[in-house]
């Protein structure tokens, strides 16, 4: 038997090290590190492959330094659309919603999907409805929004064109440019 | 877009994702990452597998499972699959990002071909190892 494993990302774009002050990358090696190591607990505990990456993925929607859950991007019209997909490699089984707006954890939903419909992919009101009658609650928005995703949101305009997660430095990195 | 991929003790894969989008995405964009074999996928068969990056191109491609196809058919190795997708086939279709994952022995691939990405892995009992490239 293969040893069991974990992988963890937290999102690509142009990250640059000269962008980052040495707190800004401890913040996100901090984050990544806790993370890991949670996950990696849990397999040496025998849990699941697939509780494991549910728990990992919830963990970083609630770090704002990702662009998921706390700390989503923002789209044209200034809001939050979030989707979250999970799969089970052993019975092929697959849970996913799109568009959700006020579902705290999206990944959580789409384990709900898997476990308790009949379907795969659920998309916006009918997803958050599905979430609420599994006895999900439904949070502001407005819970998501972080200032430096605001901030990336008004660049993105401005040049007119859309972002991958880490196109855009850091608000307190910024300023230190020339 | 964030991620996972795990092995456990019992030779289970799983993958799960999860993302805002893009920033300034229009209203009811929906990217790869909700789409089955797009962002997101997984099979004891061969691999578990999570992408971040442009979406629509990750659709177009079905990323996830195109990494799976090539171990399951061609016979790839993993390292070999994810190359061949991520840095030969996503840059061909004008696409950026990368991918997470874990085949069934336990062989860990983080290829992504964008200028940067933060990702991390750890085995039961070792250090875990976290990068930002």
């Amino acid at each position: 038997m293969s040893k069991a494993v974990i992988a963890i990302h937290g999102g690509a774009g142009a990250i640059s090290r000269g962008q980052l002050s040495p707190e800004r990358e401890q913040q996100y090696v901090a984050a990544l590190s806790a993370i890991v190591e949670k996950g990696q607990q849990m397999l040496e505990a025998d849990a699941s492959a697939l509780d494991v990456v549910t728990e990992a993925v919830r963990l970083l929607e609630e770090c704002p330094l990702f662009n998921a859950g706390i700390g989503s991007v923002f789209t044209a019209d200034e809001r939050h659309e979030m989707d979250a997909c999970i799969m089970d490699g052993n019975l092929l089984q697959a849970g996913a919603v799109a568009g959700v707006r006020h579902l705290r954890n999206p990944v959580l939903a789409a384990r709900l999907v898997l476990e308790r419909s009949a379907h795969v992919l659920l998309i916006g009101d009918g997803a958050e409805q599905f979430a609420v009658s599994q006895g999900m609650a439904q949070v502001e928005n407005s819970l998501f929004s972080t200032p430096e995703r605001h901030e990336q949101l008004l660049q993105a305009r401005e040049a007119g064109d859309t972002r991958l997660d880490h196109d855009a430095p850091p608000l307190d990195e910024r300023s230190k440019m020339g | 877009t964030v991620g996972a991929v795990a092995l456990d003790s019992m030779g289970n894969l799983a993958a799960a994702t999860s993302t805002g989008g893009m920033t300034n995405k229009l209203p009811g964009r929906v990217g790869d990452t909700p789409i089955v074999g797009a962002g997101c996928y997984a099979n004891n068969a061969s691999v578990a597998v999570s992408c971040t990056g442009t979406g629509e191109v990750f659709m177009r491609m079905l990323a996830a499972y195109d990494i799976s196809a090539l171990m399951e058919y061609a016979g790839l190795s993993l390292q070999d699959a994810c190359e061949r997708v991520i840095l030969e086939k996503l840059p061909a279709l004008g696409g950026s990002g990368g991918l997470i994952a874990i085949d069934r022995e336990g062989n860990v691939a983080l290829p992504f071909n964008s200028e940067g990405m933060y990702r991390a892995f750890a085995f039961a009992g070792d250090a875990p190892n976290v990068g930002i490239y």
